[in-house]
């Protein structure tokens, strides 16, 4: 039973990168297969695992445009017991690529059947865009989307927007989407906008913010430059317990163990 | 003789908004005619100057799409002697309206000229990505584009991708297109991360980076809240003194006053 879960939210630099490889490192540590797809032409995902871009053989962009199974594209880190689709350079272009394609949302849901019995987890990482990546990322989310939100006031201009958006994929394309959760970032208990995003937070998705909250903590910043997640980096950092017990938080929400 | 700049970085959460605000409004603190252009659906350059997007008449999407001019949608704050040309919901659906359009790049340049003389700097905020809206700032950007770059390492990834569609824009569309200048923003000193990020973009960008460095500072992240530019809301913190230097910098290199 292979859940899929996609990190999703336009507004850039929320943490949705940093949720999936830490949320994916801890499930990973608790024994689950985990498969992270990095969906983002950036391939943030990707470097913070330590995978070199412009060096990988092949990639997301292979099983979405050139519709190459996924299980020859995913390279497995031994070391962190996690594996990795990663993204490339020429995933910049797919948008436009796919847009008269057949089939051009359900390209990813497509090309990840291939792979559902081999994972427990598979977690997808957006840009910060809603355009045809983020709906192929919404239209496989069999499991539901994780949206991280930061704590600050900037960040919650965008989710009405992603309602919308969501509301519309629900409606055309995935009946069933739904939201797992919202994970709350960058948490600075210094200052009243953690607060007030909360209480808002709570406005826009009644009781489905994860209790765990993540707090600001540089270790999940310096973490992904040794291309390692903050479990193996730092994990005595209160970033690290956070998102060990946002891991356990989703398992036990999940029925698992 | 009207300075247009656009700020543009695909990667989300660098500072994009920040510095088009803060630069602006010190900007305007100095004595100049100011407009901010607020390129992104999700408007938060409008709402950090307490502007409604959902109650705004008209907007950029009117320039854009319908034509109208500018000078009739821009809204004009006494207090901070500043203008912005505000940013609506119905942005988002812009870039797919534009796709077959005919000259789909340069409206906003286009739209831009009718209100050319009146202000002495204009700053376009640009979104998290490289779709059609970035490259209509791109082609606007009659005197180059600033590139806020986060002081952290997943920051320092699309660097790359932005310099080739720098280069892609123009050799295409707009061949006097230069690079201003980078601010480097979020700068930590309790951590290397800084200094390894200052290192790698003297690398791609060779003395282009502006001496004024932003830190991290709250302050920065709570002035929006409250429809304020960090000038108004706390001049003598350390992130208003960085872009009041910013701006002095600025200034200078351009052979103001
Ligand atoms: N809780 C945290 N504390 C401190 N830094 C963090 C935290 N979470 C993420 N970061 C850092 O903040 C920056 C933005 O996070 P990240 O890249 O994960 O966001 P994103 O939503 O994936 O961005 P994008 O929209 O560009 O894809 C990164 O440099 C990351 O290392
Ligand atoms: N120097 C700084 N210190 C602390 N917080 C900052 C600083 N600069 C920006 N911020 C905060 O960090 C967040 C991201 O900044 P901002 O929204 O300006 O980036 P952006 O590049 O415009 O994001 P997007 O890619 O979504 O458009 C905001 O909440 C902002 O208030
Ligand atoms: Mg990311
Ligand atoms: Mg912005």
């Amino acid at each position: 039973m292979t859940r899929i879960y996609t990190l999703v939210n336009q507004k850039g630099g929320v943490g949705k990168t940093t949720t999936a490889i830490n949320l994916g490192a801890y499930l990973a540590r608790f024994g689950q297969r985990v498969l992270i797809v990095d969906l983002d032409p950036q391939a943030n995902a990707s470097s913070s695992l330590g995978v070199d871009k412009n060096a990988v053989e092949g990639s997301i962009y292979d099983a979405l445009i050139n519709e190459m199974p996924v299980s020859t594209l995913t390279l497995h880190n031994e070391r962190l017991n996690l594996s990795i689709l990663p993204s490339s350079p020429a995933l910049a272009g797919a948008e436009v690529e796919l847009v008269n394609e057949l089939a051009r949302e359900t390209r990813l849901k497509n090309a990840l059947d291939e792979v559902r019995g081999k994972y427990d987890y598979i977690l997808i990482d957006c840009p910060p865009s809603l355009g045809l990546l983020t709906v192929n990322g919404l239209v496989a989310a069999r499991d539901g989307v994780i949206i991280p939100v930061q704590c600050e006031y900037l960040a919650l201009e965008g989710l009405g927007q992603l309602t919308e958006t969501i509301e519309r994929v629900r409606v055309a394309l995935y009946p069933d989407l739904k939201v797992r959760g919202v994970v709350l970032t960058m948490f600075d208990s210094r200052t009243n906008l953690g607060n007030d995003v909360i209480k808002e937070v709570n406005r826009h998705f009644p009781k489905q913010a994860f209790h765990s909250i993540v707090p600001r903590n540089i270790r999940l910043a310096e973490a992904p430059s040794y291309g390692l997640p903050v479990a193996a980096y730092a994990p005595s950092s209160p970033g690290a317990y956070a998102y060990e017990m946002l891991a356990r938080e989703l398992l036990r929400g999940d029925g698992v163990k």
